[in-house]
């Protein structure tokens, strides 16, 4: 709740938030500066760069990513596909990459009927009340990110849904 | 640039340190 409200106050989304808690948890203030020294002397390394290290347990390993970040002048996606490289991602609902189509008609098929599961997926968490709140088992800082993910799912399955009745 | 890259940094660090 506290993240929500810091989040409306900037005017920031709510990841940018937990992000920027995970930051000051995992760096001292003498670390920032030493990333300000970074960033003068690289002159590549922003604030996107960082939260792609957060996964980055050993201290020492963080370091020597950025370092390496700036030394090949790596975007933050860069960053990300090395720290991916190095450290995989441990599959945690099984599964896998998903298969993806072939053309631009399957992918917007694909798009369409994952939004549509998101949908669906949500009316789970919802009462079968007549405003459709949200569980009240459910954090409410959650229910606004849900509110706000329902939305855009909702945005993009109708998107996805309009070029497939134009194939063109 | 770098100024605007450190100051961002920062702001990031006090919005952190705040929770």
């Amino acid at each position: 709740a506290q993240a929500a409200t810091l989040a409306t106050e900037k005017n920031v989304g709510h990841g940018t938030v937990y992000r920027a808690k995970q930051f000051a948890r995992m760096f001292s203030k003498k670390d920032v500066d030493r990333l300000c020294k970074l960033c003068r002397d690289g002159n590549s390394l922003s604030w996107c760069h960082l939260p792609m290290i957060f996964k980055v347990k050993p201290e020492q390993e963080r370091w020597n990513l950025l370092n390496l970040a700036v030394e090949h002048g790596w975007s933050a996606r860069e960053l990300a596909r090395e720290v991916d490289k190095r450290y995989p991602n441990k599959r945690k609902y099984g599964g896998g990459k998903p298969k993806m189509a072939a053309d631009a008609a399957g992918l917007v098929k694909q798009i369409s009927r994952t939004s549509e599961s998101w949908l669906r997926f949500d009316d789970q968490l919802r009462l079968e009340d007549d405003e459709g709140a949200y569980r009240g088992e459910l954090p409410i800082a959650l229910r606004d990110a849900l509110r706000a993910a329902y939305t855009a799912m909702q945005d993009l399955n109708e998107a996805a849904e309009s070029v497939q009745l134009q194939p063109t | 640039s770098v100024a605007e890259n450190i100051k961002k940094i920062r702001e990031m660090y006090e919005l952190g340190r705040g929770l």
